[in-house]
């Protein structure tokens, strides 16, 4: 699930 | 990881622990917006909901976790410290966070291509929310910097923790730039949106902050 902000951004 | 986004969650950490340190040490909150920090809190519950189900790294769970930890106990301190509660200058404090909270959901409902309402499942969930709080991140501030404006009077460390936040966000899009050349890692083109019109919302406050340091005067914001 790609997410809108980076996936390991917080 | 890269120097950006290092130094963009080290500039948001230091902005949220100086915010914490002031009302912790001086049991004080003059001139900070519960609104602001509420709606903060909200960002970081939405955003980290699944901080127990999708593991990146110590170093990502350790830092969802202070970000939590650090904003739902300002807002507490702001609302139940019996000293610092009564600091609180509620009606400088006015703006409606529903203003602000319902047009980030219908946004987020809105803009997913990816899904149609007929998928309601949890990434589903997840998607909006994570959404909601990309967006609802960008316009948090607005109560702060509306009672800036109000109260005109504005001590270094509420003038230190409004630029350390602004300048987090503008670091997190030099990450973005620069994950976007060396990664092949592109964020969603509505995230570039919101990081851009959160560092906008910052910038007049960074131009009377600059003026104020370089004339070395308090800060004053104008009416």
């Amino acid at each position: 699930q790609e997410q809108p902000q980076g996936h390991d951004e917080l | 990881m890269n120097i950006f986004r290092l130094a963009g969650d080290m500039t948001h950490l230091l902005s949220v622990l100086v915010l914490l340190l002031k009302i912790h040490t001086i049991k004080s909150c003059a001139g900070i917006s519960l609104k602001t920090q509420e709606l903060y809190a909200v960002v970081f519950a939405t955003r980290y909901l699944d901080i127990f189900t999708s593991y990146i790294s110590p170093y990502n769970t350790m830092m969802k976790l202070i970000f939590l930890g650090s904003s739902f106990s300002i807002v507490w301190y702001m609302r139940y410290h019996k000293i610092v509660r009564r600091s609180y200058d509620k009606d400088q404090d006015t703006f409606r966070p529903y203003i602000l909270m319902l047009p980030c959901l219908i946004l987020a409902l809105l803009i997913n291509e990816k899904f149609t309402f007929k998928e309601i499942s949890t990434s589903f969930f997840l998607f909006v929310m994570w959404t909601f709080s990309l967006y609802l991140e960008a316009v948090a501030i607005l109560p702060q910097l509306v009672m800036l404006q109000r109260t005109r009077n504005i001590d270094n460390l509420t003038g230190q923790y409004v630029f350390l936040l602004g300048a987090y966000r503008a670091l997190y899009i030099l990450n973005w730039i620069y994950r976007y050349f060396t990664e092949e890692h592109f964020v969603h083109w509505i995230t570039w949106i919101s990081g851009l019109v959160q560092t906008l919302l910052y910038a007049d406050f960074f131009y009377y902050y600059f003026q104020s340091w370089k004339n070395n005067v308090k800060l004053q914001l104008p009416a």
